[in-house]
């Protein structure tokens, strides 16, 4: 299948938030997530690697405008489930090319992280779909990263 | 905006490779990947948490076939970035569900792992778009958390 990068997506009106050494068992995540929906709360990414000695990390982004409530939120969570703790970090941008046939590819996930790396651009975290690769960095480098991006794929030619 | 959750999908044909350890810096995704590519293996789904201490994690999955072959790679590759190790798991299967509007829904998300949960089943990974909420499971629990997804979600009927 040919991959089309169709578009570079950025939004920087997301933060994010880590639960750390969450109890890896069944009914967890649910908890989590059913707590945040009770407070009315948007997510966007929902993060969550493999754990390690029963425990994980998870990572899901929210509106900037809902740091503080989530926050309020979570940290009555991490105590009923006994996690480790959260965190939040909010200086971050998600930026995204969108495209078809993206998974068959490692070859243009592989060319968007070395366009950043160029630029010396960290990526903090990294979510997949058939249909969009994205990087979670330092918002101060979301202009630059959209501009790199844009030009590794060459959407100013198509433009 | 109304979510409709239009469809379960799964995969048992992937296997999951983890990179423990991994250097934080510009660069590392970039080498990983442009070495898995030049490999030419198939990548599916690629997570990336945020890392502590200048560490974090690196996980994606590739299709069962290309299990042997990928280890071999990444071993060469955590050795030459410095990484702590790469480790393998090939009894998964990803389960996903599909439709519109999911990002705007954490109760979606929070019905999905409910549903899992409910069943005794862990979610060892989590990853979503706006239009699908994957989890990856053991993959002895693929038949029973596709009927209740199925159930939750209300397939049957409008099938
Ligand atoms: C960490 C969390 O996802 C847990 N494994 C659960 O199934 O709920
Ligand atoms: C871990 C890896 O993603 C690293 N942060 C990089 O930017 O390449």
């Amino acid at each position: 299948e040919k991959v089309v990068v169709s578009g570079v997506a950025y939004d920087k009106n997301q933060v994010k938030v880590t639960v750390t050494g969450v109890p890896d068992k069944p009914g967890v995540a649910a908890k989590i997530f059913n707590t945040i929906s009770g407070a009315n709360v948007i997510v966007d990414m929902i993060i969550q690697n493999i754990g390690e000695g029963g425990l994980t990390d998870m990572s899901f982004t929210v509106p900037r405008t809902d740091s503080k409530k989530i926050m309020e939120v979570m940290k009555k969570v991490v105590a009923e489930i006994g996690a480790k703790g959260v965190n939040l970090k909010e200086d971050i941008a998600k930026v995204s090319i969108i495209g078809v046939g993206m998974r068959s590819h490692s070859g243009v996930a592989a060319r968007m992280f070395s366009a950043l790396a160029k630029e010396g651009i960290n990526i903090m975290m990294i979510s997949t779909s058939e249909i969009k690769i994205s990087c979670v960095i330092d918002a101060k480098y979301t202009e630059l990263a959209v501009r790199v991006l844009h030009e590794t794929f060459e959407m100013d030619k198509a433009a």
